[in-house]
This record gives C-alpha cells, sequence and structure tokens, in this order.
C-alpha cells in the first residue's frame, strides 16, 4: 500500500514534527543545532518510510519543500510544488501506457497538508495564490499550525475566516465525502462533528510528559500542559483518524478518478 | 514630549494589541468582526495618542505598516517604510533650515519595533532585508511576538539565534547604553539582565482575567493562564520600562545625534 502525502509551509511551521507525530516515527531529526540555518531554495525533499498501520504494511512518501515562503518571492516555491505533482503524473502516465505491462510504482501525490501560520487573521495573498494552483492537481487539506496560541474563541473565528475565504476564492480544498444514507445515527453525527471542525487546528509534539501519573505526547509551559491527543487543545486525533485510519483510500480513489484524469484530460487535449 | 513609534510586522502578530497593552489605551479598536480582511497595500497609517506617564505629558504618535509581508513581493513594504522616516528627516531639516525661528515640531521617528513571529528558526530573508534598510534611519528594536508559543527552551534557542545572525549581518539594532561606572551594583546587575534578554519575546493582551482572586491581563487557554505582566512568561515588562520608563530619551538622542546626523551627512555631501 503506497501513500504519498505533500506537506507544505514556511519553515517553523512544526510540519516536521506534525509528520513524527502523525506517523510515531523520527522521520524528521530534532533540529537542535545552535545554529540551524532554514534552507531558502525551492528544492524539493523527499523521504520514504515504511509504517504499519492496524495489520496493513504501508509505505509513505513524505514530500516536503523546506524553502517555502523563505524567500523574498513566493512564486518560485508555488511552481516547484506544482511541477513536482505534474512530473508524478507524467511518469504514471508514461507508464500506463507503455506496452510492456509491469506493476506500477504509483508515487502521484495523494495529499497535501497545507500548513497555515496560526497567528494570521485570515487567508493570505500567498495562501489563496498557492491552493489555487495546486487545488486542481492534488487533494488540498488546509491545517492551521501551532493552534496552542490560539484562544478558544480565536479558533472558532479564525476557522470561520478560513472557510469564508476558501468560498469566496473557490478554492477547492479535499471535501470529506457524504455519509452514506444507510448509515446508523452515531456515524452521522462523528461525521457531521468532523466536517464542522474543518480546517484542522493542530498541535504537534513529540515530547512525552508526565501529567498526574500519566503519559502523553505534549507541550510543557510554565503556566500548563498543551496536550496533543486532547480534543479540546488539538485536532490532532482527528486529522490523524481521518489521514491513517478512515479516508486514506478516498484520498488515493480521488487521485486517480479526479486529478489524474484532469491531468491525462489536458495532456491529451493538447 | 513627543515621541514617535514605528511598529513593523506582518498582519496578526498581534502589534495593535501590545500597543495597546503597552500605553493602556484602546488606539486600536478590538477587530472582532467576523470578515475582517487585513489591508493589503504598503500605505502607511498614523494614530495619535496623549497619555500622561510618570506626570510627564507624553504626545505619542504611533505608525503602523498594516500591510507589511502580506503581498506577494515585500520591497513595496519595506520601501515605504523607509520613505516615511526619510520624509521625516526632511521635513525636519527644512523646519531647522528656515530663515523664521519657530518651534520646530519632532515628528522623526525615534524608534522602530520589529516584529518576528514567533514560529521561526531565526531571520527570515524578509526580517533581514528590513533591517539592513533602515537600521542607520531609525533605532531597530526587534520583537519576538506571541511567545506564548514558546516553551522556556525554545525561548532562549530562538534569541540566542537571532542574536547570531544580527551579528553575523552585521545589522545594527539600537543599542542599550552602557551603565556609567559610578552606578550601584544593583542597578548594573538589573542592566545586565536586561541586556541578556534581548531580543524581547513578547505577550500581550487587554483582556482582564481573575486569577486566584487577582486581576491580571492575560490570555486563558484550556490549559493555563498565560499572565502579561508575568517575567517568566512574557518580557512585556522588561519591554515597557525600557521603552518609557527608562530608555525614551536615550531613543531620542541617538535619534538626533545619529540618525539625523547621518541623514545631513549625506544630503548635504549630495
Ligand atoms: N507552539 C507550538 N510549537 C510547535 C508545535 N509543533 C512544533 N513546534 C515547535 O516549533 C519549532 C519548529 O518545528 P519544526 O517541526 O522543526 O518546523 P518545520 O520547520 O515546519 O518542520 C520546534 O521548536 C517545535 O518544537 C506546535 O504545535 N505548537
Ligand atoms: N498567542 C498570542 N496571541 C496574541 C498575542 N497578542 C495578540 N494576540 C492575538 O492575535 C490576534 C491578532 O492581534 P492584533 O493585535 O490584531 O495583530 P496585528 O494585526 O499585528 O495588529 C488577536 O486575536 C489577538 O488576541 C500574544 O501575545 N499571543
Amino acid at each position: 500500500f503506497e501513500f504519498t502525502l505533500m506537506v507544505v509551509g514556511e519553515s517553523g511551521l512544526g510540519k516536521s514534527t506534525l509528520i513524527n507525530t502523525l506517523f510515531l516515527s523520527d522521520l524528521y531529526k530534532e533540529r537542535n543545532e545552535a545554529s540551524y540555518e532554514p534552507p531558502q531554495t525551492a528544492q524539493i525533499e523527499k523521504k520514504t518510510l515504511c509504517i504499519e498501520e492496524q495489520g496493513v504494511k504501508l509505505r509513505l512518501t513524505v514530500v516536503d519543500t523546506p524553502g517555502f515562503g523563505s524567500s523574498l518571492s513566493s512564486d518560485d516555491c508555488i511552481r516547484s510544488c506544482c511541477d513536482y505533482v505534474d512530473e508524478q503524473f507524467r511518469a504514471y502516465f508514461a507508464e500506463e501506457s507503455s506496452i510492456i505491462r509491469k506493476n506500477i510504482v504509483d508515487n502521484r501525490v495523494h495529499c497535501c497538508l497545507y500548513f497555515i501560520p496560526g497567528h494570521c487573521h485570515s487567508l493570505r495573498p500567498i495562501d489563496v495564490e498557492f491552493m489555487l494552483n495546486i487545488h486542481e492537481k492534488v487533494n488540498v487539506i488546509p491545517i492551521i499550525s501551532k493552534a496552542d496560541m490560539l484562544t478558544e474563541k480565536e479558533k472558532i473565528q479564525i476557522k470561520q475566516r478560513i472557510n469564508d475565504s476558501i468560498k469566496s476564492h473557490e478554492i477547492k480544498i479535499y471535501q470529506l465525502p457524504d455519509c452514506d444514507s444507510d448509515e446508523d445515527e452515531d456515524f452521522k453525527q462523528q461525521d457531521k462533528e468532523l466536517k464542522a471542525c474543518l480546517p484542522f487546528a493542530v498541535v504537534g509534539s513529540n515530547t512525552i510528559l508526565e501529567v498526574n501519573g500519566k503519559k502523553m505526547r505534549g507541550r510543557q509551559y510554565d503556566w500548563g500542559v498543551v496536550e496533543v491527543d486532547n480534543p479540546a487543545h488539538s485536532d490532532f486525533t482527528k486529522l490523524r483518524n481521518m489521514l491513517i485510519s478512515t479516508h486514506m483510500p478516498d484520498l488515493k480513489e480521488v487521485t486517480e478518478d479526479v486529478h489524474y484524469e484532469n491531468f491525462r484530460t489536458q495532456l491529451i487535449s493538447k
């Protein structure tokens, strides 16, 4: 089972921490060097990880754009991400159309987690620009990063503004599919609550802390502990369940039936 | 007594909240409208406030650059700030050189608070670019904003990296003057601690909360309360004391003797 996840956002938004937290890995080593200088190029970086989730072996590829938003002009980074997605489509198309029928390796990008800084009032021009350029090539899931800087009231407000902005700019983010009408009420209620929570406001951490004798992942502040797995503190668990437990097959399906189809249609019509 | 303070940084970094908190004013109305769209132009905005501090009447002008960092290219915003500072120098020079001796209004910018997002690993290209363009025109004080997203360890790390970056790029930020050698030990120790704290990592808030029966300004989270005036939580008090109680005369003096002198020298040599 292969899955490719692209993570995009400025340096320092906690992307590597979140990836490590999501997949309980140390795919990204802790950046503790005193002189860490984030890269400033539009270069794409790839990391592969084999994990086992609910008995299923998963070969996960994480595509990172470390230089995003760091240069004084953001066009290069946006183009670099879009080109990468297109290249995977081209490679897949070439394999699919080849005379020799062999096992095709699916390196297409199935999902793009787009990190928005928690401090923003709403979507910034760079956020709109990026998503409009890539929303017809890949499933985009916007993430509000470092949500522990937001009070409950601010979280609701920023989610509202981002959703309004997504609507007014006609950005097509990944839509959670509708429930089958024959699902039970509990399931429908849960699905409704999940959708009401978008975009997810996430806190990530790999630090294990002991609170009241219980071990948990979180961030230790002078004034309290933020718990990654506490739904009141972070939408992390919702994101993890959606991405890994429930919606991974749908993300792959939409990539095949919608985004790849868009690509093929454009290619053939040229 | 006149003082002009310029605040620069991206929208959403808590600049207006901090100004209101510093001067116990509501110079900036709370932006609670559901559809707040931050401005995206390089326009400069000015607000004036008369406050009384320790018996001294102060006419404070706050110069804000609301569109900073929002456009896809940051050069316009940087130039807009530099032009503003130069315009005030030109106006002052014109008044100073006029035949008619009248009371000159000093609108020169005495201090620029530059807000760095707390989520950055270290100075970004836009931060370096801005400070290098303006450090010989105005006293620059970099501020790490929304410091409540940083743990104690992260705060120390980011201050270290910013200071290293300031040194390696040869950015001339405002230097707190040395203590007179005849000051008492207590004073020298306090001065030493203040300098070790730079750049200040600040949390601002105008919300009054009641904690253990005591009223204080802070931010209420599910996991605890961040107190603006608590030195363990925020360098706010240090910044306020330096800016308003102790170093305002020096900031004006350095503007007159160094920055304005630079300007006059360049003007005369042309
Ligand atoms: N406040 C806060 N800080 C976080 C969070 N996640 C990670 N960090 C911290 O942010 C810094 C940068 O994280 P990193 O994962 O390296 O960011 P990246 O550059 O986007 O990959 C580190 O000091 C992390 O400990 C979070 O959810 N909230
Ligand atoms: N976490 C955190 N949030 C803050 C802080 N100061 C202000 N805010 C919040 O950040 C948001 C934007 O603040 P604002 O002052 O309007 O930012 P400005 O656009 O830079 O003027 C508001 O929701 C504030 O309540 C702070 O120190 N820490």
